[in-house]
């Protein structure tokens, strides 16, 4: 199904949430 | 005094039929409404008192309207007469959106298009006319300034489906949506303004250019994490002192987050929420996708 | 509404006329579906069999043309623009458009300088205009541009259509998020039960304790 497959890689990319500086700082 | 409001009725059609509306205005407020020789009943004052405003607002005298609607506020909620009432709601909402207190006057506006009854009394309700309503109160919550009453109005009419037929939709939906007006966008609807919604503010601003560079102010800090003033400007259509003397009134009004840097020239627009929660959003919204992805195979039987 | 909801009606209308039409005939729709301004995906109209059947044909362009904007992107198609058709301008907008997702599939932020370069554009202003009103406000991506550090940062990007072999990674991708979440759950178990144990040597400590304190105080009394 090419939709869900459209999905799932879209999905697959939201990781990492949040790659800015201050956000690892914060992270950390 | 029967004969004096006789001749004074006639004057004032008179001045009517000529289109000297103040005049006639004038003419009707000489009668003595509360004279004590003469029984009147608060029907004919009120009727009066909503009369003598409509005419003052002809020529957009809000001040001389609004003394006597206020005299006629006294009197609306015991009238029994339906048109009355109605044209006593639609001179108020005019002298609202006069005054510039749009939020206040979008209301009543929109209070006033969602009237079923297409007959009260002798006036019959035409949809137009409506339809006009509709659209003043659209008017207004654009022009008036961003808050969250503002928004909740906001709302409100792009979600009513009647709007999506007016002239103005895509004007409401961008700003609902809180998408960047470009100048073309902007020069069709300051077409549609009337005279005093165009006025010059003592800043220099009109009351559209105002609206309307501080909704793209908000937009562009949904859009940005920071950007020069040079570039806002460009994107705003106005000049960078300009947009940065906006920017900064507005946080200081706390009508928006951010911090300026006058040296750099650029300035920071700050999320209301701080990072670890940027985060948390993104998790959520990671989370939903999923359960969006996996509802979808479900309905699909994978 | 998510953009694959909004296409998902296109797709099934394109579907149908491609299933209606043949050899040359399908060259109109195939413009038609590359400039259509809700459509980013195009695989199901490819699996069409009269599209198929192009293959070999004298109008085969036009299914390669389908598969780069599948696929492909802007810089490709300049490659091999001496063997495609011209494109409209919808067209190259919409490749354009299609090229700023594939960008998102590497990397999360992306910089102003790779996108200028790969969408053909001279200066910011014009690339942030097309960021903003093709890109954002269309739905395909949603994220922050940031002029200090001249780069746009992704949140959401929505799917492309997977290019052959591209299986296999995101199988492996879901693989390792599947592996790493259990060994996720297995840490919070081991640290609810050290909590807990924890918990318990505590209490056991502070009874201890107060007993003690209870026993003083016999004493002193």
């Amino acid at each position: 199904d090419n939709s869900l497959l459209r999905q799932v890689s879209s999905l697959l990319r939201r990781l990492p949430a949040i790659e800015s500086e201050k956000f690892q700082d914060n992270f950390l | 005094e029967e004969q004096v409001l006789i001749i004074r009725e006639k004057l004032a059609e008179l001045y009517e039929s000529e289109h000297e509306w103040s005049k006639a205005a004038q003419m009707l407020s000489g009668i003595d409404l509360d004279s004590g020789m003469r029984v009147i009943d608060d029907t004919f004052r009120l009727s009066k008192c909503v009369q003598i405003a409509r005419l003052y607002l002809e020529d957009d005298d809000a001040v001389n309207a609004e003394a006597f609607i206020n005299k006629a506020s006294f009197l609306v909620s015991n009238t029994e007469q339906e048109a009355l009432s109605l044209q006593y709601k639609v001179c108020y909402a005019r002298i609202l959106d006069l005054k510039r207190k749009f939020l206040e006057a979008a209301l009543r506006y929109y209070d006033i298009s969602q009237i079923e009854k297409w007959q009260i009394g002798e006036e019959e309700i035409n949809e137009e006319a409506l339809e006009q309503a509709l659209a003043a109160a659209v008017t207004c919550t654009i022009l008036a300034a961003a808050g969250p009453q503002r928004s909740r109005v906001l709302a409100t009419l792009y979600k009513d489906e009647r709007c999506s037929k007016l002239k103005i939709y895509p004007i409401l939906q961008k700003v609902y949506l809180e998408r960047i007006l470009r100048k073309p966008e902007i020069d069709a609807f300051a077409e549609e303004l009337k005279p005093h919604q165009k006025a010059l503010l003592p800043d220099n601003f009109t009351v559209l250019d105002r609206a309307m560079i501080e909704h793209n102010l908000l937009s562009a800090s949904k859009l940005y994490t920071n950007i020069s003033f040079e570039e806002l400007g460009t994107l705003l259509g106005i000049a960078p002192q300009k947009a940065e003397k906006i920017a900064s009134r507005m946080i200081c009004e706390d009508r928006m987050r951010g911090s300026i840097d006058q040296v750099e020239a650029v300035i920071h627009f700050e999320d209301d929420t701080v990072e670890m929660q940027q985060w948390d959003q993104q998790i959520f919204g990671l989370c939903q996708a999923l359960n969006e992805i996996l509802d979808g195979m479900a309905k699909k039987g994978l | 509404m998510d953009i694959e909801q909004k296409q998902a009606e296109h797709i099934d209308y394109f579907v149908k006329q491609a299933s209606a039409l043949k050899g040359s005939a399908l060259s109109s729709l195939v413009v038609e579906a590359t400039s259509h301004p809700s459509l980013f995906a195009f695989s199901e109209i490819l699996s069409v069999p009269n599209f198929l059947e192009l293959e070999g044909t004298e109008h085969s362009i036009f299914l390669d043309l389908l598969r780069l904007f599948a696929h492909e992107t802007w810089s490709e198609y300049k490659h091999i623009a001496n063997r495609l058709p011209k494109l409209v301008p919808d067209q190259v907008l919409k490749l354009k458009q299609l090229s700023v997702l594939t960008l998102a599939e590497t990397s999360k932020v992306l910089p102003y300088d790779t996108l200028m370069q790969e969408l053909d554009v001279t200066n910011v202003r014009e690339l942030e205009d097309f960021l903003i009103n093709d890109c954002m406000y269309v739905g395909i991506v949603r994220g922050k541009l940031d002029q200090l550090r001249r780069c746009f940062e992704v949140q959401f990007a929505a799917g492309r259509d997977l290019r052959p072999g591209q299986m296999g990674g995101l199988i492996q991708t879901l693989a390792t998020w599947l592996s790493t979440s259990e060994d996720l759950l297995v840490s919070v178990q081991e640290k609810i039960k050290w909590a807990d144990s924890m918990n318990e040597i505590v209490k056991k400590h502070k009874k201890e304790n107060e007993e003690r304190v209870e026993d003083v105080k016999k004493t002193l009394s």
